[in-house]
């Protein structure tokens, strides 16, 4: 609205210009001379007079460069894609030369602000432009002229240079604004871009690697939670047409790529993670548990006479980036909960702990998930925190007859079907690489089999462990732990139950496992 | 236990959108610089060729058992990747050298008949890449400062 | 059960770190030496 008149004639007389230079041979090392050519005839013509003229001039040349891609995109004519791609390419590549020049020369160096203002607006404009364009063609919409502005921009500002390294965290921090703002539950028709720069070997390099004391690993993590947000109703349905089979491969390609050269990314926000990865997607969850740091390699599960309680890492607490105590909502019943830890009253705090976590009475969706997790690990951690404070460690005599154990027992015999599943899936989501948190919830699952008052919740403990086991690789190192003590342990008589024989393709499923395990 | 979950508008929107982008998917070359000499264009070999680069393949070792030719065709056609600074490497390591005013490579062909503090003087080989081949020039003058 | 995950193309029993060559989401095989933009000597910009 209320542009000054002429300024689109302008815009579009500068752009072409500028594509001139940035193409033509004298154009300089890193267009540096075809820049101050620009720069003297933006001046010329006033755009860089005020922020809110040159806000302007940028919405108009986004508008420009995005309408030349639908015309190209649409004139396929006689071009073949990657024609098409290098007519597009030709302009976009010099509005983004453009647009890297103007933020990394603004203001005095190395006064990183105005740089960063300007860096925040271009890239707001053309998110905006990018939303409306999203919402108004729809199914027409077209991620090429976005993709590349984002993916050349994220590169330029990524180049060796002294004056760009010194703003690069809030460069990553702007393109984190962006992609989350972008995230494919707003943009769905943007979501394999989205996904392609989240992916980019300089984005994850710089993310996790190159940023000092892991600063970018949390705006990262907040990306892979929008992705599995998208995700995950399409993978809890088992929809996987193949547009949603090949973002969930790509996805799995990320999480590889992460277990492979950032384990311990993946062990910090393990829990974030599998709070959003839908429950019947054990294979992906299972990548994530399986992460261990590199520093502390598992011991082989499959040595005879492992001794879980002699590793000394099984005493350390693992790091946990989440606040998950602050997930038992509301405060109320929060208060009740560390009433009841503390003072194993009032009991009736325990009998009502179905209907505080019940959600609903959809069938499937019962449960509140979140708080479920929450709640389990958090009275974990107090446990481990208790039997520590007398100087002990968890083991299968130190973990009974308490307040947690209470809250625990009641859980696994008074939910129903799903409720104990999802109560059992929180337990198991702990079973990752030696930590004192994989080896209380060991001790307590097998302590809940060992204890259980009907075969149910003795068959229900072994298919959560089962279905984790039956997929393909990877399997974290504390669930086949917990596997092994159980099937071979007398103590559980395993063999004897009649669940593991009631049909053949169990039992050969179980005499399977049972050997690979062996 | 779990089941499905209602699927809601919202869910059916966003698989729409997802599925009419499903067939503008980004290709690999969009994230990258333009390659105007020697673009990607995948073609269906037969299975039994090799489908992905031997191991190793973007090492100085590798590159360094490359022919020399092969070394000015990655430099010459891959400009601006890592390939070419690897050919690079490679050429350097076999005395070849970059002289940054001609924009060609260089090797002695014998002793330089004169040396000073700026130049060499002598008969040298250099790679034209227009004849693609290795010629020689004799009483060349390769001064110091241009050397890359 | 799953997908093998050794099948997406990851050369994952390397010990070098994946992502140097990572060819993103969609990628079956990794970067080739040429996939990767370097900024090499201006020199070297012949063309």
């Amino acid at each position: 609205f209320d542009d000054p008149p002429g300024l689109q004639e302008k815009t579009e007389f500068l752009l072409r210009e500028w594509v001139q230079l940035y193409h033509a041979p004298s154009s300089g090392r890193e267009s540096t001379k075809a820049f101050s050519q620009i720069v003297y005839q933006m001046n010329m013509q006033g755009i860089l007079k005020t922020d809110d003229l040159i806000t302007r001039f940028f919405r108009h040349a986004t508008q420009m460069c995005v309408d030349m891609c639908y015309r190209t995109l649409n004139d396929q004519a006689a071009m073949t894609p990657t024609m098409v791609r290098n007519k597009c390419f030709r302009t976009l590549d010099a509005f983004v030369r453009l647009i890297a020049l103007l933020v990394k020369h603004s203001g005095e160096s190395p006064n990183a602000v105005s740089k960063i203002n300007l860096l925040n607006k271009v890239l707001g404009i053309v998110t905006g432009v990018l939303l409306q364009d999203h919402e108004i063609r729809k199914t027409e919409f077209q991620q090429l002229p976005y993709h590349r502005i984002f993916i050349m921009l994220l590169l330029e500002l990524n180049a060796p240079d002294p004056v760009l390294e010194a703003i690069n965290f809030q460069v990553l921090t702007a393109f984190c604004n962006v992609l989350h703002i972008l995230r494919p539950e707003k943009a769905p028709a943007f979501a394999y871009a989205w996904l392609d720069i989240v992916s980019h070997r300089v984005f994850i390099g710089r993310m996790l690697a190159v940023t000092p004391q892991h600063k970018g690993w949390g705006p990262y993590a907040q990306l892979l939670i929008d992705l599995f947000n998208f995700l995950s109703p399409f993978l809890r349905n088992a929809e996987l047409a193949k547009p949603i089979t090949i973002l969930y491969r790509g996805c799995l390609r990320v999480l590889l790529v992460l277990l492979h050269d950032f384990p311990e990314f993946l062990c910090d926000y393990h829990y974030n993670f599998c709070d959003v990865i839908p429950p019947n997607c054990i294979q992906m969850r299972n990548l994530v548990l399986s992460a261990f740091p590199r520093n502390l390699p598992p011991p082989d599960p499959f040595a005879g006479k492992l001794q879980v309680d002699m590793i000394p890492e099984i005493r350390q607490a693992p790091m946990i980036q989440t606040n998950y105590a602050s997930l038992i909502q509301p405060p109320s019943f929060k208060n009740e909960l560390d009433t009841y830890l503390n003072t194993r009253t009032p009991v009736t705090f325990v009998t009502d702990l179905r209907s505080t976590l019940q959600a609903s009475a959809e069938p499937g969706c019962r449960y509140n998930i979140q708080l479920m997790n929450a709640l389990v690990l958090y009275v974990g951690t107090e446990a481990i925190a208790a039997i520590q404070a007398k100087g002990l460690q968890p083991n299968k005599q130190t973990i009974t007859h308490s307040s947690h154990m209470d809250i625990f027992q009641s859980l696994a015999v008074d939910t129903d079907t799903e409720g104990r599943y999802l109560f059992l899936n929180a337990i198991a989501n702990q079973l990752r690489y030696p930590n004192s948190h994989t080896n209380y919830f060991l001790h307590l699952i097998l302590y809940l089999f060992a204890e259980a008052n009907t075969p149910a919740i003795q068959e229900q403990i072994t298919r959560v462990l089962l279905e984790r086991l039956i997929v393909n690789r990877p399997h974290p190192w504390g669930l086949l732990i917990t596997f092994i003590e159980l099937i071979k342990n007398p103590t559980f008589d395993f063999w004897s139950h009649e669940f593991v024989h009631c049909a053949p393709e169990i039992e050969k499923l179980f005499d399977s496992v049972a050997r690979s395990c062996a | 236990p779990l089941g499905r979950v209602p699927m809601t508008k919202e869910h059916d929107y966003q698989y729409q959108m997802l599925q009419a982008a499903f067939y503008h998917m980004p290709h690999p070359s969009d994230s990258e610089r333009l390659r105007s000499y020697l673009p990607r264009n995948p073609y269906p070999t037969p299975p039994y060729y090799p489908q992905v680069p031997p191991p190793g393949s973007d090492s100085i070792e590798f590159f360094l058992k490359l022919s020399v030719e092969t070394l000015f065709f990655i430099f010459y056609y891959m400009e601006g990747t890592k390939a070419q600074y690897l050919a690079a490497k490679a050429l350097k390591k076999q005395s070849w050298r970059f002289h940054t005013k001609y924009m060609m490579w260089f090797q002695r062909h014998e002793e330089p008949k004169v040396i000073t503090d700026e130049f060499e003087q002598g008969t040298y080989v250099y790679f034209d890449f227009e004849k693609w081949s290795q010629r020689k020039k004799e009483g060349f003058k390769f001064e110091y400062k241009f050397l890359e | 059960q799953g997908s093998d995950l050794t099948t997406l193309g990851l050369n994952l029993k390397s010990p070098e770190n994946q992502y140097l060559t990572f060819g993103g989401a969609w990628a079956e095989t990794p970067c080739r030496a040429q996939d990767i933009d370097f900024y090499v000597p201006r020199e070297y910009l012949t063309n």
